[in-house]
């Protein structure tokens, strides 16, 4: 663990009493390590470990009896403050019913994450309608069918043949017209680098002008999560991330990337496969994971 | 890379900035960086261009090793496609089993995942586009039960080739991984020598977490070969290097797209070349 890696790093200094900058770039050179194994963005990497090397090589980390826990505080403490602080919450003010848009790479965990929020906004008293816009991935459509038949909720759909555009903005009228104060709209997959697909996204944002749009992004995912957020939010605009797949062991780092560079808010964790399986974020308990 | 003139200090963290963020991991990229180094101590590159060239080479001999083609020997042949959530699994099978019939052989597909929304309904739809029959139950059912009938179906049609689809599942839920066990039981009772290939599908957008998933499959079922699938994406999959370390693991296949044609054997050099472009 890193806590061990740095005691490591600093069990010689009793012998020299107080500690210099070197000793400090060699912890720090743990600590990057440590951020690039939890698949940590090279280049935040490379700025987080500049920011926190100002605070620690201060007098008061240098004189310290206890350098390696110092160190440790001040990384955990620039982690949350980046990670950022706000449990995560959907904005459905302003509009009804309020469209909340679900975007992300092929596989992420959209589709799934769609009917996990409905259960969620369910349960905190809003009427939720799902809008099946994937017409491209074979059963799609029947996939969150399936799953608003298992929470009841109404899955607006119109099969394959309609433009996932249209489908949306009729998705608005109907929501309207049948009471649902949100509705949630997923999409299919798609790759940042996919001009016509973007595009696509760019257009039922036009349509529907929604309240929220969510990365959703694999917990696992790593250097491109940088390229792949920055491309959505700068294309698309994002208001939120969903990072799934939390309830394995991929120490996601791909949450600190994100973030430091697109200032997006982590709103909710996937932490499994069942609908119940949607969590809120908690910065302190990510930062720790990050850190290994 | 290309815009350095000599082998500098900067040259040197640039090849190790590219290759982290390629995906190689802090650890290989130093071991691959400091081979390049001592290579360089003793016969001295005389560009950037020739270091890039050995290095490719390197890469190339770690990822190459393996035998690329498909163990299937006759009458009936069963390759067990396995992998965590999303990675392209299903996908992946339509794609093979195109793929195989083109050379001549007769797959049969089996619907294992037998727990996901329309999962089932997925692999139908792809056995339809892709004109080969699938073998399936009702959402629910046991896995094995349907493999079982995979494998008599097979037998009784004539098909020479079963490709069994299952969930996805994380590598850390012990319940599920004993689930996977039991199907390669099932199968391996039907058919000594089978599964003769245990497909571990990895997302190439996926970070060192895929270091981690190649080892604990390898541990409960014996991966036999991967299939990498989504080098379409902007991500390089340069963990298979660590994976090829560690495990020397042959890479079978690579995914390149959505669409049914969007599928290859892996070519090493087209792979490491991929890596400086
Ligand atoms: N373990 C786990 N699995 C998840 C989680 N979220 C989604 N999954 C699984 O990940 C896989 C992919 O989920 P989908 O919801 O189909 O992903 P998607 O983004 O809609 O996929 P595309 O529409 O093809 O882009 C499925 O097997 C899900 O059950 C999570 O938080 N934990
Ligand atoms: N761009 C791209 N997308 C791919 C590729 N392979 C699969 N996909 C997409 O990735 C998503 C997930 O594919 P699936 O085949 O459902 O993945 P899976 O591993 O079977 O998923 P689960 O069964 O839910 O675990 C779908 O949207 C596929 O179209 C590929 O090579 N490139
Ligand atoms: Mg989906
Ligand atoms: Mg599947």
């Amino acid at each position: 663990a890193l806590t061990d890696r740095l005691q490591g790093v600093f069990k010689d200094m009793r012998s020299k009493g107080r500690l210099a900058e070197e000793d400090i770039d060699e912890a720090l050179r743990e600590v990057r390590l440590a951020l690039l194994e939890a698949d940590v963005n090279f280049k935040v990497a490379r700025d987080f470990i500049r920011r926190v090397k100002e605070r620690a090589t201060s007098l008061e980390v240098l004189e310290s009896l206890t350098p390696a826990q110092q160190v440790l505080r001040i990384v955990d403490e620039e982690l949350v403050a980046t990670l950022g602080g706000e449990p995560g919450r959907i904005d459905w003010t302003g509009k009804t019913p309020a469209p909340v848009m679900l975007v992300g790479l092929n596989g992420a965990g959209k589709t799934t994450s769609a009917a996990k929020l409905a259960l969620t906004l369910r349960k905190l008293g809003q009427r939720p309608l799902l809008v099946a816009c994937d017409t491209y991935r074979p059963a799609a459509v029947a996939q969150l069918e399936t799953l608003g038949r298992q929470i009841g909720a109404e899955v607006y759909e119109e099969g394959t043949h309609a433009s996932p555009v249209d489908i949306a903005r009729r998705s608005v009228e109907y929501g309207r017209e049948h009471g649902y104060s949100i509705n949630i709209i997923d999409t299919a997959g798609r790759l940042q680098i996919d001009e016509r697909m973007m595009d696509e996204l760019v257009q039922i944002k036009a349509a529907i002008q929604p309240t929220e749009v969510l990365l959703v992004a694999n917990a696992m995912t790593g250097q491109e999560a940088v390229s792949v957020a920055q491309q959505f939010h700068e294309q698309v605009g994002l208001t939120g991330l969903i990072l799934t797949q939390m309830d394995g062991d991929a120490r996601g780092g791909a949450a600190l990337s994100i973030r430091a560079v697109t200032g997006v808010p982590l709103k909710f964790l996937g932490m499994g496969e069942k609908i119940e399986a949607l969590q809120a974020y908690y910065p302190d308990r990510l930062a720790s994971r990050i850190l290994g | 890379f290309q815009a350095r003139r000599e082998l500098d200090a900067a040259f040197w963290d640039e090849l190790e900035e590219r290759l982290i963020q390629a995906d190689l991991g802090a650890h290989t990229t130093a071991d691959l960086v400091d081979t390049l180094r001592e290579t360089h101590d003793k016969r001295r590159f005389d560009s950037p261009e020739q270091a890039e060239a050995a290095l490719r080479q390197e890469m190339m001999r770690l990822l190459g090793g393996g035998t690329v083609g498909l163990n299937l020997p006759l009458p009936l042949a069963v390759i067990l496609v396995v992998g965590v959530n999303g990675v392209g699994k299903t996908t992946s099978i339509a794609k093979l089993a195109k793929f195989l019939a083109q050379s001549g052989r007769k797959p049969l597909l089996v619907a294992g995942d037998t727990f996901r929304a329309a999962a089932i309904d997925q692999l139908k739809v792809w056995g339809e586009r892709v004109a080969v029959p699938v073998v399936a139950q009702g959402p629910g059912s046991d896995p094995s039960a349907v493999v079982f009938d995979g494998i008599k179906a097979a037998r009784a049609r004539g098909a020479d080739v079963l490709i069994v689809d299952t969930a996805g599942r994380l590598h850390t839920k012990i319940n599920l991984m004993e689930e996977l066990k039991k199907v390669q039981r099932i199968v391996q009772r039907q058919i000594p020598d089978a599964p003769h290939e245990t497909l571990l599908v990895l997302d190439a957008v996926t970070g060192q977490n895929a270091l981690v998933q190649a080892k604990s499959f390898t541990q409960a079922v014996g991966v036999t070969g991967l299939v990498l699938a989504k080098l379409d994406s902007s991500s390089k999959g340069g963990v298979v290097f660590s994976i090829a370390q560690e495990l020397s693991l042959p890479i079978k296949f690579v995914g390149t797209g959505e669409r049914v044609d969007d599928f290859a054997p892996f070519d090493a050099g087209e792979f490491a070349g991929a890596l400086f472009a």
